[in-house]
């Protein structure tokens, strides 16, 4: 998934790294430090609808290539993300207990266009 | 507000950059207490030492939290109860295992005095603090250990589980061996209760599989 730059109006993955202490929350998230907020904005014109926004096998491209000559636009079609990963996570309870767990989908690591 | 810029996707304005920072830090923070099911952040009143923690983390070296929604938690002692005669010592414990998480693994942390001669028996017994088991004891495990130091004693989950005020106590009760017999004398303090030697108990849980309750109901 290419990463947003200015001017790119189309689907693509916008990075934010987020430190916990810019949240005031090292105090109670142990590990680690930040984690990285992604996520998914750009349009998704009719010929982009349905590719996977990375890798896009040639079977995905020429069924674009199809849609984009296809007189009648497909409905309209998002960017969201099609590759997410968990994040883990060392934390203080409010007990004061320490924990360790991993949060399912945490991260989004690509983006694509349903 | 973007001067006449267009936001790529929904057609409104782009924000600015202090304001798209400022949402992004927002959004952070909630997903962050969905992702662990919180409502709020903790507000922690005791905080384990530094020194007590990094010993901890070091000693677990906590490996990758099991698959299937898998937690790891350390809990430290608060001492309630050490007699000053012998070795005994009620333990307590604050646990806020999830109603749907199973408890599968136990372990309790002990620090050994090297004042230690011979072989400590060590009995750990739960206290029931429920009303109609209130003041009732439960052995759970009985261990002897011969070396000065850390030691980790397994105890038996199950044996851990169903406590709905999420306090747990411990009571420990040890006797000095010589050979088989046991030492009349009264040992010296031998349990390491201090700050950063507290006792901790490691515990593994996971997300119960649904319906897990019916079969066992059946």
């Amino acid at each position: 998934t290419p990463t947003c730059e200015s001017g790119n109006p189309l689907c693509c993955r916008r990075d934010h790294y987020v430190d916990f202490q810019e949240l005031g929350w090292r105090d109670w998230i142990l590990q680690p430090e930040g984690y990285q907020l992604n996520y998914c904005s750009g349009q998704c014109p009719p010929h982009l609808a349905g590719s996977p926004g990375i890798a896009a096998s040639f079977h995905s491209a020429v069924f674009s290539l199809l849609k984009a000559n296809n007189p009648w636009p497909a409905s309209t079609s998002c960017c969201v993300p099609t590759a997410r990963r968990p994040l883990s996570l060392l934390y203080l309870d409010h007990n004061g207990n320490v924990v360790k767990t991993d949060v399912p989908d945490m991260v989004v690591e690509a983006c694509g266009c349903s | 507000q973007g001067t006449g810029s267009v936001c790529p996707s929904c057609g409104g304005p782009t924000l600015a950059p202090q304001a798209e920072r400022a949402l992004v830090l927002e959004l952070a923070k909630q997903q962050i207490l969905e992702g662990l099911r919180l409502t709020n952040r903790p507000r922690i009143t005791h905080p384990p030492s530094q020194a007590a923690l990094t010993r901890a983390l070091r000693r677990l070296q906590l490996g990758s939290v099991a698959a299937g929604n898998g937690e790891e938690v350390i809990s430290f002692a608060a001492i309630t109860d050490s007699s000053t005669s012998t070795c005994s010592s009620m333990l307590t414990f604050h646990l806020s295992t999830p109603r749907s998480h199973h408890l599968y693994h136990a372990r309790l942390w002990l620090h050994v005095l090297p004042t230690l001669r011979g072989t400590l028996y060590l009995r750990i017994s739960r206290w029931g603090s429920r009303r109609r088991h209130r003041g009732s004891r439960t052995l759970l495990a009985e261990h002897q250990m011969t070396t000065p130091g850390w030691h980790a004693l397994t105890l038996p989950s199950s044996g851990l589980r169903g406590e709905e005020s999420g306090v747990l106590k411990l009571q420990l009760d040890c006797r000095l061996l010589e050979g088989n017999s046991t030492v009349t004398e009264k040992p010296r303090r031998l349990l390491d209760t201090a700050r950063h030697q507290r006792p901790f108990l490691e515990l593994k849980i996971r997300a119960k599989e649904p319906g897990a309750g019916r079969a066992r109901r059946r």
